[in-house]
C-alpha cells in the first residue's frame, strides 16, 4: 500500500463526490438532451408528412389524368382490331409459357392451379389493355391504394405516440431548469439528495 | 406533475419514478409496428424494378390475379409487337390520345416512385423515433437508479479506502496505481490508473471516479 495520509484520502473522497455530483447532473441533463431529440425528430417528422402531402396531392392529379385519358381511349377502342387481335393470338401462349416457366422455377408451389387461373385470364384479356399499356395503370392504382394504407397505419402510430410523449414531457421534470451543479456537501443530509432530483423547494413544502 | 413528493416519509423510488417508466413504456408500444407486415413492403411496379425483383412480390401477384404474368411481355417477341402497332391511319385522334396517356402514365409513375421514396424516409422517422424512446427509458432507469443511491447514509458518494503501487505478479498495466472505492456505500472495488496520472495530478481523481461510475453501470446494465 502506498502510505496516504486519512486526510489526504478524505480529501481524495471529497473531491470524488464532487465529480459523481456532476455526473448525476449530466445523467439528468441526459434525459433532457434525449428529449430534445426526440422533440426534433417529431418536428422533422411534421415537416416530412406536409412534404409527403403535398406529394401525394401531385400524384393524385397525374393519376386522375392518367385515367381520363385511359377512358377517352377506351371509348375509342375498335380501330386496328384485327392486327391487334391476329398478334393476341401468337402473345398469349409465348406469355403463358414465359409465365409458368418462371412461376415453377420461382415460386415452386401449385402452378397447375396457376397456370388454369392464367388461360382464363389471358382469354378474358383484351389485347386493346395491352396495347394501353393497362397493366401499368393497374399496378399504379394497386400502388396508391398500398400507398395510402401504409401511411395511415404509420399516422395511426405515430398519433398515439405522440401523445403521450407530449403529456410525459408537460412534467416538471422535463421543464424545469436545474440550478447550476451545487456545492457538494456531504455533511448536510438534506443536501445528500442531489437538488437536480429534489430541489430544495420540494421539501420546503 | 408525475413524480409525487414526498416531503416526509422516505421516498420510495419506484413509485416516484414509476409513471415516467409506464408512460414511456406505453409510448414504446404505440410505436411498435411491423414494417415487414404485408402492408409495408414497397409496392411492386415492374417499371421501376430494376434487376432481380422481389420475385415473391411477383409470385404473390401471379397467384393472386393473373396480372403478375402482364409484367413478361418484354419477353414475348408478339406481344411487343402489339405495343408498337400504330393506329394513326385508321384514327389520328386515337394515336394522339394514346400518346397523351403514355406521357400521363410517365409522370404518374415518376411520382408514385417520388412518394414511395418519401414514405420510406417516414419510416425512418418512426424507427428513430422508437430508438429514442429506448434510450430515454435506458437514461431514466439510470437517473432514477442514482436518485436511489444518494439516500443511503454514507458520508460520501464516493469513498476512497486505499491507494496502492501495482502488484509485480498483477494484470495491471505496469506503474499503474490502484484506488480501492466504495461507491453509493456499495462494496469495495479497485480502479487503476495509468502511471501517466500521477497522485498529484488534479485528473486523478476525477479518473478515479470516472472509472468507478463506468464499472458500477456496466455491472448495473448487466
Amino acid at each position: 500500500d502506498q502510505v496516504v495520509s486519512s486526510k489526504e484520502l478524505q480529501e481524495m473522497s471529497n473531491q470524488g463526490s464532487k465529480y459523481i455530483n456532476k455526473e448525476i447532473q449530466n445523467a439528468v441533463n441526459g434525459v433532457k438532451e434525449i428529449k430534445s431529440l426526440i422533440v426534433k425528430t417529431n418536428e422533422e417528422r411534421k415537416s416530412l408528412l406536409h412534404v409527403l402531402e403535398q406529394a401525394k396531392k401531385q400524384k393524385e392529379d397525374a393519376l386522375n389524368e392518367t385515367r381520363d385519358s385511359e377512358t377517352r381511349l377506351k371509348a375509342l377502342s375498335g380501330v386496328c382490331n384485327e392486327t391487334m387481335m391476329a398478334l393476341w393470338e401468337e402473345c398469349k401462349p409465348c406469355l403463358k409459357q414465359t409465365c409458368m416457366k418462371f412461376y415453377a422455377r420461382v415460386c415452386r408451389s401449385g402452378s397447375g392451379v396457376v397456370g388454369h387461373q392464367l388461360e382464363e385470364f389471358l382469354n378474358q384479356s383484351s389485347p386493346f389493355y395491352f396495347w394501353m399499356n393497362g397493366d401499368r395503370v393497374d399496378s399504379l392504382l394497386e400502388s396508391d391504394r398500398q400507398q395510402s394504407h401504409m401511411l395511415d397505419i404509420m399516422q395511426d402510430h405515430f398519433g398515439q405516440a405522440s401523445s403521450i410523449i407530449d403529456e410525459l414531457f408537460r412534467d416538471k421534470f422535463f421543464t424545469r431548469e436545474y440550478p447550476g451543479i451545487s456545492h457538494y456537501q456531504p455533511f448536510d443530509l438534506l443536501h445528500r439528495r442531489p437538488h437536480i432530483l429534489f430541489p430544495k423547494s420540494r421539501f420546503a413544502r | 406533475s408525475l413524480l409525487p413528493y414526498a416531503p416526509f416519509e422516505p421516498l420510495n423510488f419506484q413509485d416516484m419514478f414509476q409513471p415516467f417508466f409506464d408512460m414511456i413504456r406505453q409510448a414504446q408500444q404505440a410505436m411498435e409496428i411491423d414494417l415487414h407486415s404485408p402492408a409495408f413492403r414497397p409496392p411492386q411496379m415492374d417499371f421501376i424494378a430494376e434487376g432481380d425483383e422481389d420475385n415473391r412480390a411477383v409470385c404473390r401477384e401471379i397467384r393472386h390475379n393473373s396480372t403478375g404474368c402482364l409484367k413478361m411481355k418484354d419477353q414475348c417477341e408478339k406481344c411487343q409487337e402489339i405495343l408498337s402497332v400504330d393506329c394513326s391511319a385508321n384514327s389520328p385522334s386515337q394515336e394522339q390520345l394514346r400518346q397523351e396517356l403514355n406521357d400521363s402514365l410517365r409522370i404518374a409513375e415518376q411520382l408514385t416512385k417520388k412518394y414511395n421514396d418519401l414514405l420510406q424516409s417516414y419510416q425512418w422517422k418512426m424507427l428513430n423515433t422508437s430508438s429514442l424512446l429506448d434510450r430515454l427509458n435506458e437514461q431514466f432507469n439510470w437517473v432514477s437508479r442514482l436518485a436511489n443511491l444518494t439516500q443511503g447514509e454514507d458520508q460520501y458518494y464516493l469513498q476512497v479506502m486505499t491507494v496502492t503501487s501495482r502488484a509485480p505478479d498483477s494484470e495491471a498495466p505496469s506503474g499503474a496505481t490502484g484506488v480501492s472505492v466504495r461507491l453509493f456505500g456499495s462494496d469495495p472495488m479497485t480502479v487503476w490508473v495509468s502511471e501517466e496520472v500521477s497522485r498529484n495530478n488534479p485528473k486523478f481523481i476525477e479518473t478515479v471516479a470516472e472509472k468507478a461510475l463506468q464499472e458500477y453501470r456496466r455491472k448495473y446494465r448487466e
